[in-house]
């Protein structure tokens, strides 16, 4: 199985 | 560390008459010695660049290009994640701070933007968050 650590970081911001 | 943040300070003074290049590479060398160097040197330069001061905010810009150089792959992932980005983004964005940004600070941060797509191919999130500027119309292709 596949496991699927946390995103470092922060979602794009969009201008 | 306080030398990373007194390094940045020689670097960015707004009363330097020409660029401390001594400042400079020291900074680049010390973020990548330093324990934690790369994530300490990222959050001083995402806050200097949005400096109120026009000439400490360019030549925070000028520091952050040449890190980019002189540095390695530790540095440009860290700068290439969307948490750093976004703090260029709001220099240039109408929605945050692009109106009270100066044209010269405005204009450094799309030129850098730009360049590191091209120099920095693999760093992904710079292409993409390059693409919607365009897209919003911040940036004429």
């Amino acid at each position: 199985p596949v496991i699927r650590g946390f995103s470092d970081d922060e979602p794009l911001v969009i201008a | 560390t306080t030398s990373l943040e007194a390094l940045i300070q020689r670097a960015t003074n707004p009363q330097n008459v020409k660029t401390d290049t001594a400042a400079i590479v020291a900074f680049c060398v010390m973020l990548e010695k330093e324990n934690d160097g790369v994530q300490i040197a990222c959050k001083l330069l995402a806050t200097y660049i949005q400096s109120t001061i026009e000439k400490q905010a360019f030549q925070s810009l000028v520091l952050l290009d040449t890190c980019m150089k002189k540095c390695g792959k530790q540095f440009h992932s860290e700068i290439g994640k969307f948490r750093f980005l976004n703090e260029m983004i709001k220099l240039v964005s109408p929605k945050y701070l692009g109106d009270k940004t100066p044209a010269s600070v405005r204009d450094k941060v799309i030129e850098i933007l730009y360049t590191w797509t091209r120099d920095y191919p693999t760093e992904v999130k710079i292409k993409e968050a390059y693409e919607m500027l365009i897209k919003q119309g911040v940036v004429k292709r």
